[in-house]
């Protein structure tokens, strides 16, 4: 996180907003309570308390315009800049503008007010920008549900105000993973259009041969219709479909576009309805089968015909020599199976049937 | 890649792109500057704010740089007035 110089906040902790104008995007009543749940945000984990004017000036103006709207710092029409706001202090200070050009919504169809709002409102608090991808506080707009404020976001907002001393139970997102923790595990691992995406928690990391600082993107900025958790992941490549799988459903994704007639149950596969969860999931370029991974078996599927292989689930410590514990991500690069467990990855050879090396889970992350 | 050699419409269009976006959000200095000057200041802001967004900080106007730039945001500038 990050505060403005000097760490500029209210000197109160009551701080009264007053909002000027509402956009015809949005009904007024839903305009009044997309700002005060935007300030309830803040309130749920300060000692901030809101009061809101009818008339007057009060510390935190709020209104709608667009292109220059009186205070010489233009919005840019539809999409690009969406809004901003103005630190603590007097006059401009802690005004908040939204740009009328945008489309306002309460869902997700365009630019949801609240989620806007709330960020703003915390800029107009003293928070400044975030580089985390997970905080409220980034700069870049996306879509999520549930509290919107990351324990990043609290720890920031908390160093300039002060905890809620009558704290409301709340749940913030937790934070970015750190790609170099030691101890860090995958979700899930696999191909897509020759770069590697990794899968951890909210987000997912883009691994492409020819960079080395691999990218960090909330994984609903990109796909926005698949869950924030994602158990498996596997490249067809002869049909360009990534499939993801969550608890018992599955998506399919060309690209960045999600195929229609999609979620499906993972059962459709023919995995028994037994199977809760896919632990991993590989694409074996070299047989054309697909290998399901579930506890301490896994399952082999025939791409080409759509069809379980007969005699599964077999034992994975039988199959694969050196490998007896669970799976939590797998990969399949030139012959090589790629098996990942909590920190480490195990490097078996498909050909010599056993496991050529040990190595930490993230040093494909260049940790 | 250097600024002052003539660049095809679409760079063009990018590069005038990435300068606004540099200037409001990074601090990179309007007006007119000496032609290193300018080079090097563009450098320097955008390696700020591949820093910021933990992209790869390359210096020069990539990919993965400008496909940020273009997301809708807010207009707060991400470092310190």
């Amino acid at each position: 996180y990050n505060h403005f110089p000097r760490h500029l906040k209210w000197q109160s902790n009551t701080v009264t907003f007053r909002i000027l104008n509402y956009t015809p995007d949005l009904k007024k009543a839903d305009v009044d309570r997309a700002v005060r749940s935007a300030l309830n945000v803040w309130a749920d984990v300060t000692p901030l308390v809101f009061k809101k004017l009818y008339h007057g000036n009060a510390d935190i103006m709020i209104s709608f315009g667009s292109k220059e709207h009186g205070d010489y710092n233009p919005f840019d029409g539809p999409d690009g800049l969406l809004a901003h706001a103005y630190p603590p202090g007097q006059g401009i200070g802690g005004d908040t503008h939204f740009d009328e050009d945008e489309h306002w919504t309460k869902d997700s169809s365009a630019y949801n007010l609240f989620i806007v709002a709330a960020h703003e409102l915390g800029h107009a608090l003293g928070m400044s920008h975030s580089s985390d991808a997970g905080a409220l506080m980034y700069p870049v707009y996306s879509y999520a549900t549930g509290f919107p404020l990351a324990e990043d976001d609290i720890e920031g907002i908390q160093a300039l105000y002060g905890e809620n001393p009558n704290p409301r139970k709340v749940k913030p997102k937790p934070d970015a993973p750190n790609k170099c923790d030691p101890m860090l595990s995958f979700d899930a691992v696999t191909e897509l259009r020759g770069e590697t995406i990794i899968f951890k928690d909210r987000f997912y990391w883009r691994i492409h041969p020819q960079i080395v600082e691999p990218e960090q993107t909330l994984i609903k900025s990109t796909w926005p219709s698949i869950p924030n958790k994602v158990d498996a992941a596997y490249e067809n490549p002869e049909k360009d479909l990534v499939i993801i799988f969550s608890g018992i459903r599955m998506w399919a994704l060309n690209g960045y576009n999600l195929v229609d007639g999609y979620p499906k149950y993972i059962h459709k596969l023919g995995l028994p309805k037994s199977i809760r969860k896919i632990d991993a999931a590989v694409y074996i370029r070299d047989t054309g089968k697909t290998l399901f991974f579930t506890d301490e078996e896994y399952w082999s599927y025939d791409e080409a015909t759509g069809t379980m292989d007969s005699g599964y689930p077999r034992s994975i410590e039988t199959d694969f020599p050196g490998m007896d514990d669970e799976v939590d991500a797998a990969a399949y690069h030139y012959g090589y199976l790629y098996f990942f467990h909590e920190h480490m990855q195990y490097e078996y050879s498909y050909s010599s049937r056993k496991v050529l090396r040990i190595l930490r889970t993230n040093s494909i992350l260049n940790c | 890649a250097s600024f002052s050699v003539p660049l095809p419409p679409d760079n063009t269009d990018n590069y005038l792109l990435a300068e606004k976006y540099l200037r409001r959000f990074y601090g990179l200095p309007a007006g007119l500057q000496g032609r290193q000057g300018s080079a090097d200041a563009f450098q320097t802001s955008i390696k700020e704010m591949q820093k910021f967004f933990k992209l790869e900080v390359t210096g020069s106007l990539d990919d993965n740089t400008l496909e940020l730039m273009k997301q809708a945001r807010c207009g707060v500038p991400d470092i310190g007035e």
